[in-house]
């Protein structure tokens, strides 16, 4: 049966939220100063993560974002240090 | 790349445990291969150990996985991840192993992740740039092409700078071998007015009639964006070449990839079904362009830019003798060359019939 596109929409908003929060959070960022809570949010992370795969940055989950968040990779994130 | 990266040339490497995926083997030469491509490029030089700790520790784990603070996540998704130089954890590697290593294309091949994670391992971050072994997603490359781009030489050349014996000059990838054309089966080869042009993973090799001498260059030279491993490509009745991989096509006028694409290959009329091709060829007599897909092919006719209606067709309907899956095929002087691994046979589309079978590497004089 098809998922439905409520299901979809919700697996699709976890995968984002998932994706960015490892390879694009702030606090793996050396800048980030002290205990500074982290306050980029996810339209931002997603801008930054857009831009750094050469996708138009629109901040929204469209198909080709979603797309390269669906390929398999690294663990290392793609912001700041790893450590 | 983070600096100071490691402050000795000397590093020690020690495979914890193994991965059922592979022979034990087949994992040694994986990593010892892995960390000649670093060492090609840098003054590093890297020792096994059998027992205690070395430099760079190399594990397989799956979710949570010993003292690491990052867990894996099953099949697919992250596949491995590396800590940058230091003590404790630093320069460590741990692979997934709820992935399925391998030696080959299918699945992930191991040397080629551990290539990346090494470059890790010895300070590097990711890379935006496509054609970057350091670019986050995982990417197959045939194991032939040497897999870093000018982008992961500068980089590690940054912390490490060249290898002894070559004068600190520009990142170089090592000295290419002789032009000689790819010496294992072409992914594409297409016409460029008087020239032919093979390519083959990274690269592109271009031959003019008169000229023996091939010229080896990297695609990304000529189009940055392009990925490697192009599939297929043909120039059509237009001065411009069209290049494919998966289910998507450039356009290329003069050296400049026209904008807006790549577009998806069913806007040329394939059905959804189709997800790649894997070699066409324009005949300039006639201005309708094939596209071979298996054991089939399509007609395309440039003048009305639409898709022949009854096809696909057989390929050995249309062209007897012409058997085997098409890896790459062209049109010069007329004939058709199609070529299928180590052979290719010369086929007159006028009289139907292959004229003689010869050696891939013919054009290259080798």
């Amino acid at each position: 049966l098809p998922i439905h596109p409520e299901k979809r929409n919700e697996e699709d908003a976890k995968l984002v939220q998932n994706y960015l929060n490892k390879f694009y959070s702030a606090e793996t960022d050396p800048n980030q100063l002290g205990w500074k809570i982290n306050v980029e949010s996810t339209a931002e992370k997603l801008q930054k993560m857009q831009q750094f795969f050469g996708l138009k940055v629109t901040g929204k989950p469209d198909n080709e974002t979603l797309q390269i968040m669906k390929n398999p990779r690294c663990g290392v994130p793609d912001v700041g240090l790893y450590g | 790349f983070t600096l100071p990266g490691w402050k000795k040339t000397k590093l020690t490497y020690r495979i914890v445990n193994y991965t059922p995926d592979m022979s034990k083997e087949d994992v040694d030469k994986a990593m010892e291969k892995a960390f000649k491509v670093w060492s090609a490029v840098t003054p590093l030089i890297f020792t096994r150990i059998q027992r205690g700790i070395a430099d760079i520790m190399i594990a397989f784990g799956t979710k949570a996985h010993g003292q690491c603070p990052r867990f894996f996540d099953g099949p697919l998704g992250v596949l491995a991840h590396a800590f940058p130089p230091g003590n404790g954890l630093g320069g460590d590697v741990h692979f997934d192993e709820d992935e399925d290593w391998t030696i080959g294309s299918v699945g992930f091949n191991l040397f080629l992740v551990a290539a990346h994670e090494f470059g890790h391992a010895l300070g590097l971050s990711h890379s935006s740039d496509q054609r970057a072994l350091m670019f986050p997603n995982y990417a197959y490359v045939s194991p032939s092409e040497f897999p870093l781009s000018p982008d992961d030489i500068s980089g590690i050349q940054s912390i490490y700078g060249s290898p002894p014996n070559t004068p600190d000059k520009r990142p170089t990838t090592p000295t290419s071998p002789k032009t000689c054309g790819p010496q294992t089966p072409v992914d594409a080869i297409t016409t460029l007015r008087q020239e032919v042009i093979f390519l083959k993973g990274r690269h592109l090799w271009r031959i003019y009639p008169d000229n023996s001498e091939a010229e080896r260059e990297l695609i990304s030279t000529f189009w940055p964006n392009l990925p490697p491993g192009i599939e297929a490509a043909y120039e059509n009745t237009k001065d411009q070449i069209l290049l494919f991989k998966g289910n998507k096509f450039w356009v290329i006028s003069g050296y400049q990839v026209l904008f807006g694409y790549p577009k998806n290959i069913n806007t040329l009329g394939f059905p959804k079904a189709v997800k790649k091709v894997d070699a066409a060829v324009c005949n300039k007599n006639t201005g309708k362009t094939d596209f071979f897909i298996g054991d089939k092919y399509w007609r395309f006719d440039e003048n009305s830019q639409t898709m022949e209606k009854g096809y696909p067709r057989l390929t050995v309907s249309e062209f007897p003798g012409i058997s085997q899956r098409v890896d790459a095929v062209f049109q010069q002087k007329g004939l058709f060359y199609f070529f299928h691994g180590s052979k290719q046979w010369e086929f007159d589309p006028i009289a139907k019939k292959v004229i003689r079978e010869i050696k891939s590497n013919s054009w290259f004089n080798c």
